[in-house]
């Protein structure tokens, strides 16, 4: 028996949104720590890993772990008919092969079921060791998704690069090049408009902005990101979710041939 | 150009 009742139902909302374009079906795992699912895009290079722990949920009772195969954009399709304030419970029977959103209206004068199929999904998790990250960058969500669109107007990869002077973004296409630097701002009165660049060594990686734009998806989530780099190791992209944990994604980055 | 690598290069199947 599985039952998790969420009063701010517009966070599974956006999550959803946030990683159906880049993950067609996954598994989400459900246990007493909560609700997980760790899944890769069809060609292996990103990876989204979520984490709603089970404190964050008004009610949250799962009886024993269970796996729940979903098609995210059946579940998209479903939770688009919830409204933005609405309470979402999500319902299921241990080896049951559906699933049930409930959905209530802030004043309970509108309640509504979706039931969806759920399927079986072999799905390889990987294991992601604890590292030391090079860089550590903190910024605002929407000037990380800003540059992001504007790099990619004019190329296809962008490298990120951190050192004393702060975090460099850098592309190159048929029209030009193209450099933004931003500098460490914790002077202004507002923490989640600051960016904070910790580093330990320079480091400077090459990514595809096509999976970032993909990841900036989850700007709605959290007013600030987390960039994580590491030469040789992918780096995380993190949107803390209040309360209640993170989405991050994982990008492995491109190499000179 | 720069080659994608994928994630399996860095995290091991668990």
């Amino acid at each position: 028996m599985l039952e998790l009742r969420l009063v701010q139902g517009s966070l599974l909302k956006k999550v959803i949104e946030a990683i159906k374009d880049l993950v067609t079906d996954a598994n989400f795992d459900c246990s007493a720590t909560g609700l997980s699912l760790q899944a890769m895009d069809s060609s292996h290079v990103a990876l989204v890993a979520l984490l709603l722990r089970s404190e964050g949920f008004e009610h949250y009772r799962c009886d024993r772990n269970i796996s729940m195969g979903m098609n995210l954009n059946n579940m998209s399709k479903m939770l688009k008919c919830a409204g933005n304030d609405d309470i979402i419970t999500i319902k299921g029977d241990d080896g049951g092969d559906t699933i049930t959103f409930m959905f209530e209206s802030p004043n309970q004068d509108k309640i509504s079921d979706f039931e969806m199929k759920l399927m079986d999904i072999d799905s390889e998790h990987l294991g992601i060791p604890e590292a030391e990250y090079h860089a550590i960058v903190k910024m605002p969500s929407s000037e990380f998704s800003r540059i992001c669109k504007d790099l990619s107007s004019i190329g296809d990869t962008v490298v990120i690069s951190v050192t004393k002077e702060g975090v460099k973004f850098t592309t190159r296409g048929d029209i030009g090049t193209a450099n933004i630097v931003c500098r460490q701002n914790k002077t202004i009165d507002k923490p989640d408009e600051a960016t904070i660049i910790e580093m330990n060594e320079p480091v400077s990686l090459t990514f595809a902005l096509r999976y970032l734009n993909s990841f900036t998806k989850a700007t709605s989530l959290s007013e600030s990101v987390t960039i994580s780099l590491s030469s040789d190791l992918p780096v995380v992209i993190e949107y803390k979710i209040a309360d209640m944990g993170y989405i991050r994604f994982y990008l492995a980055p491109k190499i000179e041939d | 150009k720069p080659k994608q690598q994928i994630l399996s290069r860095f995290f091991a199947p668990k």
